[in-house]
């Protein structure tokens, strides 16, 4: 699974995630990413793509659980991702991990497996790409 | 204002042991070449959705990760991709899945969006309606690499052999 999320110029959030799915998942499996609120959310508050066991994300809404943690809890976006991946998907057996941008353009990209492969950017500062835990 | 832009290419696959040099180069320069696609929209002016369309596009065009054309087969040994974009500002949304032939799925998804009343369409009305809008087709052939063929065989043997389908190992379990 691929995925990005950005917070313009203008303050506006997108989200958008893209899949070939799970290696010989049964023909006709609908997986988290197009099930909106579960691998893929965008609102005024927050951004969300994810990646790992899609059955997981679904079952947890989890993508919009980390929108509905900062808006109803006030928990800052590191708070809700972190409870989230760490906490909720493993509960629901998953593993992944999703990447985030909140209004504030700040970026979390929490993940409760061996890597994930991401990179993020603000402005024209230079851009970070990271697998594992450590970097 | 400042703009902010991040980007992933899975996590489920990843085994520090058994990822070579050379895949690892690959893979890093995959994410920075997308990443760098999204950021040339929101240095310009451009919109959230542009941008996080712009560099999913890039990855699903890379044979690296798992979308598009590097996507993974299913049980029947074909592709089923899918794809989603969402505006944060409006909530607009489009999604599409079992698309089997469109190159950049991603690009269905934002045209369900821009043109339909809909949220989601799927299978083969899905593809129809992405012909219609004049996105580009590709064979079968388009989307095998051996790589993501030989995964598919693997797990079907484990399968066959009395493995537990919801039980793949971390190499082939997801994408």
């Amino acid at each position: 699974t691929v995925g990005a999320v950005a917070r313009d110029a203008q303050g506006r959030l997108a989200a958008a995630t893209s899949t070939g799915g799970r290696t010989a998942k049964m023909a006709g499996r609908i997986g988290d990413t197009p099930v909106i609120g579960a691998g893929t959310w965008a609102d005024e508050t927050v951004a969300v793509s994810a990646t790992g066991h899609g059955e997981s994300f679904v079952r947890g809404a989890l993508a919009h659980e980390i929108s509905a943690r900062m808006r109803l809890a006030g928990q800052s976006l590191a708070d809700a991702a972190e409870a989230v991946v760490m906490q909720e998907l493993g509960a629901l057996a998953g593993t992944g991990g999703i990447i985030a941008v909140d209004r504030n353009g700040t970026i979390v990209t929490p993940f409760n497996c061996e890597g994930m492969y991401r990179a993020w950017a603000v402005d024209d500062a230079p851009p970070q790409v990271a697998i594992y835990h450590e970097e | 204002m400042s703009f902010s832009i991040a980007i992933h290419g899975g996590a489920g696959t990843i085994l520090r042991s058994e990822i070579q040099p050379e895949e690892e180069a690959r893979i890093r320069a995959g994410l920075a070449h997308a990443l760098e696609q999204g950021r040339a929209v929101l240095r310009a002016g451009g919109a959230a959705l542009d941008a996080v369309q712009a560099a999913v596009m890039a990855l699903e065009d890379d044979p690296c990760f798992n979308a598009g054309r590097g996507a993974v087969f299913n049980d029947a040994g074909f592709v089923e991709l899918e794809a989603a974009a969402m505006d944060g500002a409006t909530r607009a949304a489009g999604t599409v899945t079992g698309l089997r032939r469109v190159r950049n799925p991603v690009c269905a998804a934002r045209e369900v969006m821009r043109r339909t009343p809909h949220v989601t369409l799927g299978f083969e009305a899905a593809e129809r309606f992405a012909e219609a809008c004049g996105l580009p087709l590709e064979d079968a052939a388009y989307f095998h690499t051996d790589k993501r063929w030989a995964a598919l065989q693997q797990e079907l043997a484990r399968i066959a052999a009395g493995g537990d389908a919801s039980q793949a190992s971390e190499q082939v379990k997801h994408g």
